[in-house]
């Protein structure tokens, strides 16, 4: 079953030679028809030796594909064409033989034949995550008594811990060797763990780095209740105070002053405040004409100018019959 | 090199037919849908995202039998450092070795870390949220270190 799962080469690339690479569907729930889809890489060090790593990536419902594999941790990294790729030259399988997993169901190619399985919480993904790696060690043994870690960033903060409480419980509760997994540790970077500590906790970074006043940070500071934020979506469980909440004073100045925050942040790249943000080609160089018709422009005003006009070419895209636009595969949204 | 569009041209590649068919993917005629590296198509209980993780955490702790990293970009501003370093601090736990700078394999400072009993936490320096994209071979050294069971 493992060797039909093998890549051989891949395209971009060519062929695999330095390390072994799988990739495919396990079964998590055969009654729901629910399945993840995994690729994995063996260390090129010593796979026999070296600890198995899992990787997820957060969201929830974004894929450890495209974050872990393809442009984070993987032995890739894309070119700028989208066809072709070149060596990371710090791939974690020079470490560890690592496992990305597109979970839960719906992430990526993971997919459920039953379409209520697309409303998930953290009980269900940390069980079928579970599920899935005992359904990897059946297909790949060899990787049984290797020691096995959890990692992931963002919203594995919570899949990750949930699931080495899964497994702990599991290997607890377990009636023969088979539903045993051999976990030595995890590692989260950049994780949400609680949301009133770390969102107090971003709002406190905006103003040391003077991204916004400070008449705004006091002001969420003062009336912001992190535990409790948000309306809801339609269809989801309710929060018992969170519609009377919602309509407190105190609820509606925090909500304006997150508002205020997040005008005064501008369209900064929020996952890096000092990296670039990604502006489409043709706005840029059409910014630029601007720039060299007007003179010189404040940078802020630049970077709004160049999404306006990315907006607008946008819906001019997709106003035309032409769908195939490049502008199409550089939405900066 | 940071490349800010890097994301378009994974989900480029990924759509590919050749690459899915090299990864085994999508290749069913009953469910073919676009590869996106994010979906709107999980609806994921907003009860679970508020929820804290911190006595999950505590239950780990007390198994234990487990070895964990927490690590934190400093220039992330959706997760920053702050809150990370402040639930870390609020679990409590003795410490083992004082919060300090750590080196990378340039003799550069890669980020600063303190040890507790069951628990490292360690900043990188100069990284977003996406640490082994932005800094790769400070996480790489950190990842290292950590497997080795190195200080």
């Amino acid at each position: 079953a493992a060797l039909q799962d093998q890549v051989t080469s891949m395209p971009g690339w060519g062929p695999l030679k330095s390390f072994k690479m799988f990739s495919g569907y396990i079964t998590v729930d055969a009654a729901a028809g629910r399945a993840l889809f995994y690729v994995f890489v063996e260390s090129e060090s010593d796979p026999v030796a070296d600890p198995l790593m899992l990787w997820l990536n957060g969201g929830p419902g974004c894929s450890s594909l495209g974050g872990g594999f393809m442009s984070e941790l993987g032995p890739f990294l894309p070119n700028k064409d989208g066809h072709t790729l070149k060596a990371n030259p710090y791939p974690w399988n020079k470490k560890a033989s690592v496992l990305f997993l597109e979970s839960p169901a719906f992430v990526g190619w993971s997919y459920s034949n039953t379409s209520s399985d697309a409303i998930v919480g953290d009980a269900r993904t940390a069980k079928d995550s579970r599920a899935f790696l005992l359904g990897f060690m059946e297909r790949f043994p060899q990787f049984k008594s290797n020691d096995l870690y959890l990692s992931g960033e963002s919203y594995a903060g919570h899949y990750v811990p949930n699931l080495a409480r899964e497994i702990v419980r599991g290997n607890r509760g377990a009636r023969s060797p088979r539903e045993t997994l051999n976990l030595k540790g995890i590692l989260v970077g950049n994780p949400l763990t609680d949301t009133a500590v770390d969102n107090m906790g971003a709002v406190d970074f905006w103003w040391h780095h003077a991204m916004i006043s400070d008449e705004t940070a006091e002001g969420i500071r003062s009336n912001c209740d992190f535990n409790n934020i948000g309306p809801l979506l339609i269809g989801e469980d309710v929060l018992p105070t969170t519609a009377d909440a919602l309509t407190k004073p105190r609820v509606i100045a925090c909500d304006e002053f997150c508002d205020r925050a997040m005008s005064e942040l501008g369209p900064i790249n929020i996952y890096d405040i000092y990296a670039d943000v990604c502006i489409p080609k043709a706005a840029q160089s059409e910014a630029l004409a601007l720039t060299r018709a007007l003179g010189p422009t404040p940078a802020g005003l630049m970077i709004r100018a160049a999404v306006q006009l990315s907006s607008r070419e946008k819906q001019e895209s997709s106003n035309s019959a032409d769908s195939s636009s490049s502008l199409t595969d550089e939405d900066p949204s | 090199k940071y490349d800010p569009c890097v994301d378009n041209e994974v989900e480029t590649y990924m759509n590919l037919p050749e690459v899915q068919k090299a990864l085994h993917a999508n290749q069913t005629v009953i469910l073919p849908w676009r590869w996106t590296d994010c979906t709107e198509k999980v609806q994921y209980s907003r009860s679970d995202v508020l929820a804290s993780m911190l006595p999950v955490y505590e239950e780990l702790l007390a198994s234990g039998s487990l070895r964990i990293l927490v690590f934190s970009g400093d220039v992330d501003g959706i997760l920053p450092v702050v809150g990370t370093r402040r639930w870390v601090s609020g679990l409590g736990l003795p410490i083992k070795s004082a919060w300090r700078p750590w080196l990378s394999p340039t003799r550069q400072v890669g980020g600063h870390v303190i040890e507790y009993e069951g628990l490292i936490f360690a900043s990188v320096r100069n990284a977003g949220h996406m640490v082994p994209y932005v800094q790769p071979e400070r996480m790489f050294h950190l990842l290292t270190s950590f497997l080795n069971e190195e200080s």
